[in-house]
């Protein structure tokens, strides 16, 4: 990159927000940043948008890091950020793309839980809201979507890193997503970093039955899972959540199905075998790269299947 | 700041659904303090466990005594956290 940002090391949240303006001004035909929100303790929830105009176009919606404690995915966010504005007019396909789409992107879906994973408690997953009744603090933000909320999967127990919490969107963060992607209301993908596993899920989590764009979706990631493993090899595997881990209710692609929006995807990235999600800064890059090959894949296919 | 002197995280693989079984119930035992990174789910996949200090002991004797096979992903968890942030301040430095 031209300026002094290292796409190759873990930053703080000050430290990413300061890249997103960067990006905004050294990219500023194509990408701005927008609040879409802010946290329990009031810090700003940042996107980037990368649109070469028209008003409502069709979009895609991409997100990280609402497991505070993944860093490689806000990491590998900010990567494909600059990817991104960086191969528009230079990548057919990304030109094509931008030109008829736009892309919203959420690096750091869980600031609260990130700054204090820097601050406190490495091992931090959840929001920092506070639980009347209780000294423990936090929801799982990926149990806390309406969708089969409360069921198998997660927890009641708000000391429990799955607790659901009290009710269905009461974590801020989910619900200024929700607000932004219902008042979009033309996001045709709704995809989701999460690691660590090495795997490409599709809905549902909440139920045990096919999606009903089984198919197609199972076709999807198959190619993506491809595309990935095309670079450095990186096997992932494909299904929906309840075939491929267990029954989860409450997560964000869940919701965004039932919604409507078809090409609901969440990965979990790579797993080195030694770390777990603490992987080391060096394999940001390698994983950045290789992740984003295989949400080119999703979005390619959904700039030619929009419906 | 919280450390984690002494923490293990252990990869375990279970061989059959039974397996899977007795590390749920392991899962349950709030006062063992566990932090599952990858939930027991099916035996198809490995299930990571960060495991306290103190409970380090009776963890690895539940697993031996039901033949539940597991390695040690990372030994010391403060050491790994410690490199990481030494990392970090080493390329804050260069960047500036």
């Amino acid at each position: 990159s031209s300026n002094t940002f290292n796409y190759g090391i873990y930053h703080s949240l000050t430290s990413i927000y300061e890249e997103l303006d960067n990006l905004a001004s050294e990219y500023s035909s194509i990408v701005s940043k927008l609040q879409i929100g802010e946290s329990y303790e009031k810090r700003p929830l940042y996107a980037l948008k990368f649109s070469t105009g028209g008003s409502n176009r069709p979009a895609i919606w991409i997100d990280a890091g609402i497991h505070s404690r993944e860093w490689v995915t806000q990491a590998s966010a900010m990567w494909i950020a600059r990817k991104i504005a960086a191969d528009y007019g230079n990548d057919p396909s990304i030109t094509s793309l931008l030109n008829k789409m736009d892309i919203f992107l959420l690096p750091v879906t869980n600031p609260d839980g990130y700054e204090f994973t820097h601050t406190t408690n490495r091992m931090w997953r959840k929001t920092r809201s506070k639980n009347p009744g209780s000294l423990c603090v936090g929801v799982d933000p990926n149990r806390n979507w309406d969708a089969g909320f409360g069921g198998p999967g997660a927890s009641s127990n708000p000391c429990s890193d799955s607790y659901h919490g009290p009710s269905a969107n009461s974590e801020v963060e989910v619900k200024s997503v929700v607000n932004f992607i219902k008042n979009h209301g033309n996001i045709l993908a709704f995809l989701t970093l999460h690691s660590y596993s090495q795997l490409l899920m599709y809905p549902y989590g909440y139920k045990c039955t096919q999606p009903a764009d089984y198919a197609e979706l199972n076709a999807l990631g198959e190619a993506a899972a491809n595309a990935i493993r095309s670079l450095h090899g990186t096997a992932f595997k494909v299904g929906s959540i309840c075939s491929t881990i267990y029954q989860a209710s409450g997560g964000s692609i869940d919701w965004s199905y039932d919604y409507g929006i078809k090409y609901s995807f969440a990965f979990e990235l790579r797993d080195t075998g030694r770390y777990g999600f603490l992987l080391p800064a060096t394999q940001i890059i390698p994983t950045a790269e290789e992740t984003w090959l295989g949400l080119k894949t999703i979005i390619e296919h959904v700039r030619d299947n929009a419906y | 700041l919280e450390t984690f002197v002494g923490h293990q995280v252990l990869r375990i693989k279970t061989r059959n659904e039974e397996q899977v079984k007795k590390l749920q119930f392991l899962e349950t035992l709030e006062h063992l303090q566990l932090d599952f990174w990858i939930n027991p789910s099916t035996s198809a996949l490995p299930v990571d466990v960060r495991i306290p200090a103190n409970s380090l002991q009776a963890v690895k004797i539940f697993l031996e005594s039901h033949r539940i096979e597991y390695s040690i992903l990372i030994e010391d968890l403060q050491v790994v956290l410690d490199r990481e942030k030494q990392d970090m301040v080493t390329s804050q430095q260069r960047e500036r």
